[in-house]
């Protein structure tokens, strides 16, 4: 049975999608089968791994509405052992349509029955919001991977993450763990990062990756070609730095 | 009568709080009074003029649930042209709550009647969703100021945008027009910024500001000090951008 890690920050822009794209990459050539699922409705996982959003034949959104199987949606990437659940553009609907849903935010956690016995690790997208996509992600999820920026507003949102992983703990899913706080864009030029990381680690000791992922131009280009980094340009620091990430989580899962 | 400006994207972290915060600060201090509410429950437009949202009397969440009238959550900033209707964390809660409201996508736009004439600019900070936040934003709206970061991901959301856009302008809201395209985080040492500008100028013919904002780290330290750059580095490249924006902005009103 695989286990399930959303990856979440309501905060836009901190690397949830690269974090997702570039982790699963990681697992996938460390011989993990990985399964990549894509709640976000920009659809920016979908396309950084190199798949038409428009040739898509089964959805996510068809799967949370319980109208097809997730088997179905699921489709093959570059990598052998890397899937994806793919998004299009009509996840932007879902949000509203789940409110009037029995079980809103269990939709996900149900689709999933069965599927993640094929891989070792599934990480779920989520948009940048705490709406009901994000909470579907979270009750259907063991861990919390919670990319954040080195950057000051990054820090505001925490408190407000925090109290809803919270809530779903204590109503929808006493699974829930946070797996780590991941330090995302750190620009060693500057002193912010440098305060952010200190601030970061005071604040949740013990939680936070040692693994730190610098801000390099190779991982925003990457995307651009519809390539994890770590086929884009295997020795850069940033196909590095998520190397470790992926050996740091699987040293996680080993002690348990 | 003000012109109120929506500043919105669904990307996350493209510089929609960054552009309402500054914009708002050059057009205050070249003496034109100006309003910033901050739709975003992270209320980072908030801390970043320096307001503490754990002392606000009246948030904007009980405006548009018409439990008070806005005058009253209207707030002073360091600068006297410039002031704050500001966000807290019970925003949070409104997404769902709007949507069993009638008028669900008008209540920013009731809310607003009468206040707007106190102010020239009014400038509306959005979340980075399409969800009832932001389309509240854009039906009270005179103009759309769409923020896109130089980067690959940013492009990719950008059809759904104008696509909600439209149909905001046909159902709710027939004066909305697009104010222009930004280009933000622009980063001189790289081809992929040079080549995402290229592709937005042609695209996107005559509505992309001839004002590019530099990526720069001034820009990012100036909301830990609860600062616009105008006030936390004047002479910085990032407040020059953000001045130049403001003229061309003014410019746009005179010619009609
Ligand atoms: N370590 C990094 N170095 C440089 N650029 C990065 C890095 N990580 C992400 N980026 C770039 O920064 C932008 C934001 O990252 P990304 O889209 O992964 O964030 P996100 O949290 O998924 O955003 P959203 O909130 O919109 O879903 C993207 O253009 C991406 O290519
Ligand atoms: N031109 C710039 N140069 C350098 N850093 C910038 C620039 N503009 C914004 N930033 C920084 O980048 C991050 C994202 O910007 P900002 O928060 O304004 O984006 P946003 O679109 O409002 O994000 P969200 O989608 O979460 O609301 C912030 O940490 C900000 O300080
Ligand atoms: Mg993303
Ligand atoms: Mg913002």
């Amino acid at each position: 049975m695989g286990r399930v890690i959303a990856i979440a920050n309501q905060k836009g822009g901190v690397g949830k999608t690269t974090t997702a794209i570039n982790l699963g990459a990681a697992l996938a050539l460390a011989g993990h089968p990985t399964l990549l699922i894509d709640l976000d409705p920009q659809g920016n996982t979908s396309s950084g791994v190199g798949i038409d959003k428009n040739h898509v034949d089964v959805t996510v959104y068809q799967c949370l509405l319980g109208l097809q199987p997730a088997e179905k949606a699921i489709v093959p990437t570059q990598l052998s052992n890397l899937y994806l659940f793919p998004a299009t553009v009509d996840l932007i609907g879902a949000e509203i349509e789940l409110v009037f849903l029995e079980e809103r935010e269990k939709r996900l956690c149900r689709a999933l029955n069965g599927v993640h016995d094929r891989f070792e690790y599934v990480l779920i997208d989520s948009p940048p919001s705490l709406g009901l996509l994000t909470l579907n992600a979270l009750t259907a999820a063991n861990g919390v991977l919670i990319p954040l920026q080195c950057e000051f507003f990054a820090l505001e949102g925490l408190t407000q993450l925090l109290r809803t992983i919270r809530r779903i703990k204590q109503n929808l899913n006493p699974d829930l763990s946070i797996e780590g706080v991941l330090l995302t864009m750190f620009d060693v030029r500057t002193l912010l990062s440098q305060q952010v990381a200190d601030e970061v680690r005071r604040h949740f000791e013990g939680t936070v990756f040692t693994t730190v992922i610098p801000r390099t131009v190779r991982l925003s280009e990457a995307p651009s070609h519809g390539l994890p980094i770590l086929l884009y340009d295997p020795r850069s620091r940033g196909a590095q730095a998520y190397r470790t990430l992926a050996e740091e989580l699987l040293d996680h899962a080993t002690q348990g």
